[in-house]
């Protein structure tokens, strides 16, 4: 009944709803997997303090009012550029939030560009926004993490493995420092993403999985900075990539791992006009 | 002479948990940025002597620091330029390199002197009313070493004749 928009190259192919804008599978060619993947963008109301803890959201801390966060727009306005060299779908959800999937030919990831910023705030409320990716997968309450982009460490919900722990903040508990990438698994797919910085990150249901990509906050947390976390120059506005990688679990880390070599030390690009002159005299 | 130690410096003020973790006021986070840029400059002249005595040729390199924002004055006002890569990883590592330019058709050589695919594709609209185009193109950068790419933007009159050219004859 939906009527589709798809990009692809001979290693991946991406599937769009045309209704409504947004991604909805991810289809691996080369191994034949396939997985409904949604992606959007969220935002968690940041917590002024309440009858629970006056604690706030803040530099320090991050602490959502309620655990369900608010879609920046349910659709996007999109447009397609297909070449020879890359196939991309620009996405326009809100006049701060937008995105390009892009697909270049011959790469096996899909690159999520991300732009959010500057974050209304005109309701009195801060921000924290999110690109959350949802799935059908199984994960068991189970996403992993890097850390320091070396070693991958495995995360339960509402567990730590070195002492038992009361979980108070359902969301902020779950979620943890995610410096090159995060990911879940099934057991037979697995579903990474690599960020191009360090970001917070969770999987707060099975086969969910976010990364905080910007926050714009209204009042201190009480910590020590005293004042709020509210960029008001040109810092208002980050665009970010997120590589999303899908692949069997026997082969994800070889994939996840040099491509995130790839992208923490990326080519430098220099440029010239010509015009040289020898280097050594002779 | 280039010089690293700036932004070594920088990079060592930054381990601080308020860097890291971005918990500073605001005042402190700008100055982090001005240490941090101010020691650009000099590794760019080092960068800069470096590709030099590699690549035999003194060239008046420039770095385009806001390249992920689609801004780039030399790619986007220039006719010809040069485009170097420079690969810090131990392996070969091939990158589709994307530049902003103004509108137009152009030849990308390689560095064997040969023609390769480039295109020149849309930027959202959301991303920059002054400029809409970005010139793509795939490179190959070996480990640990550089490839350097020329570029020129084609006139009219010889994209015509490239067309015509490029164009399959009919066989008789």
């Amino acid at each position: 009944s939906h009527r589709v928009l798809v990009i692809e190259n001979k290693y991946i192919r991406a599937t769009l709803d045309s209704g409504t804008g947004l991604l909805m599978k991810i289809e691996n060619l080369e191994q034949n997997l396939s997985l409904p993947v949604s992606q959007g963008f969220f935002w968690y109301n940041a917590s002024v303090g309440d009858e629970k803890s006056s604690q706030a959201s803040g530099a320090y801390i991050f602490r959502p009012n309620v655990g369900k966060p608010i879609p920046v727009s349910r659709w996007a306005q999109i447009s397609v550029v297909k070449t020879a060299l890359v196939q991309e779908i620009h996405q326009n959800f809100s006049a701060w939030c937008s995105q390009v999937i892009r697909l270049y030919k011959g790469q096996r990831h899909l690159e999520l560009e991300w732009t959010v910023g500057p974050i209304p705030v005109r309701d009195d409320w801060g921000k924290e926004v999110i690109s959350r990716f949802d799935t059908p997968m199984k994960t068991k309450g189970q996403f992993f993490t890097d850390s320091n982009g070396r070693e991958i460490l495995k995360r339960r919900d509402d567990y730590r493995p070195t002492w038992t722990l009361n979980q108070t903040e359902p969301v902020a508990g779950n979620y943890y420092p995610v410096n090159t990438r995060i990911y879940i698994t099934d057991g037979q797919m697995q579903l990474t993403v690599l960020t191009d910085r360090s970001q917070g990150g969770s999987s707060l249901q099975d086969g969910s999985l976010e990364l905080m990509v910007h926050r714009r906050l209204l009042v201190d947390d009480g910590r020590g900075v005293s004042e709020p976390l509210m960029e008001t120059d040109p810092g208002d506005k980050v665009r970010g990539r997120h590589l999303v990688l899908l692949s069997s679990v026997s082969d994800a880390a070889a994939r996840h791992r040099l491509l995130a070599e790839q992208e923490v030390l990326a080519p430098q690009v220099v440029l010239s006009l010509g015009g040289s002159s020898p280097y050594h005299s002779r | 002479s280039g010089d690293s130690a700036p932004l070594k410096e920088a990079m060592a003020v930054l381990q601080h948990h308020d860097a890291v973790s971005g918990t500073a006021r605001q005042n402190v986070v700008n100055d982090y940025a001005r240490q941090l840029a101010a020691g650009w400059g000099p590794c760019e002249v080092l960068v800069s002597n470096a590709l030099a005595r590699l690549s035999h040729y003194k060239q008046n390199f420039s770095f385009c620091r806001e390249l992920n924002i689609s801004i780039c004055p030399v790619s986007q006002t220039s006719e010809r330029f040069q485009v170097t890569l420079y690969n810090p990883l131990g392996r070969k590592v091939d990158q589709m390199v994307r530049l902003p330019v103004d509108e137009g058709n152009f030849i990308v050589k390689d560095p064997h002197d040969q023609n390769i695919s480039s295109n020149v594709v849309m930027v959202p609209s959301s991303y920059s009313e002054a400029y809409q185009w970005e010139l793509l193109f795939p490179a190959s950068v070996p480990a640990l070493g550089f490839s350097t790419y020329s570029v020129t933007k084609m006139s009219d009159h010889n994209h015509q004749a490239h067309n015509l050219l490029s164009r399959p004859r009919k066989h008789k």
